[in-house]
């Protein structure tokens, strides 16, 4: 999904 | 969220933290390069762009740690290039930003997951984080010394990159969560220190000052 996709890290 | 990246975005702002210091305290950006300082802003507000998209509440340590690596990077270059200008070392500061800001910028239209406003912009911004230290090395090599505050600001920001690939071997093993361009990209970034870690571990540790060549 996009979500995970996403980047979640600074 | 694991201790890698805790202690890497840790000494992310431990690292801008120093050099905030260095120069407010001596008064003075000697043997600071301007053209690191202004790549890595680029790198934050492409970066973290949605923060200017979308207002989000600023509810979580995330968006306040975004806005701080903002802010903070803006007034390191206002320092530099305002406040301070009369000890900014122009002359050898002199590595062409372009040669470095073209390539990302090219690469991030060519390699990236996504292609779509934000994440090339955010492609762009890894690419350049990557390289974006080197105006400051080029400087010392012209210099031919580093201020021992300059070398724990660069341990400090070479370290960083060095723990969150620790934290992309811990997620890809544990989470099974991998962002190639983001490593293969922190990679490069961490190899171009290995020459100044040496020399930072071999001298200042021992309170002798980075002299080159070596």
């Amino acid at each position: 999904s996009p979500a995970d996709e996403k980047h979640d890290e600074l | 969220m694991n201790i890698f990246r805790l202690f890497g975005d840790l000494s992310h702002l431990a690292a801008i933290a120093i050099l905030l210091l260095k120069i407010w305290k001596t008064r003075s950006c000697a043997g600071v390069s301007g053209k690191t300082q202004l790549l890595f802003a680029v790198c934050f507000i492409t970066r973290y762009i949605d923060l200017f998209l979308h207002f989000v509440s600023l509810y979580n340590t995330e968006k306040v740690m975004k806005l701080i690596y903002i802010s903070a990077s803006v007034f390191t270059c206002y320092l530099i290039f305002f406040k301070f200008k009369a000890t900014y070392d122009g002359n050898h500061d002199s590595m062409r930003a372009e040669f470095l800001i073209v390539p990302a910028a090219g690469l991030a239209c060519l390699i990236n997951t996504k292609f779509d406003a934000i994440e090339i912009l955010w492609t762009f911004s890894i690419y350049l984080e990557a390289v974006a230290i080197l105006p400051q090395l080029f400087l010392i090599s012209k210099t031919g010394e580093a201020e021992t505050i300059t070398s724990h600001y660069l341990f400090a920001q070479g370290s960083y990159r060095a723990l969150y690939i620790l934290n992309w071997i811990y997620r890809y093993h544990y989470e099974s969560h991998v962002d190639t361009i983001a490593i293969v990209a922190g990679v490069v970034q961490t190899i171009l220190y290995c020459d100044f870690f040496y020399l930072y571990i071999t001298k200042v540790v021992k309170g002798q000052k980075i002299v080159l060549p070596a």
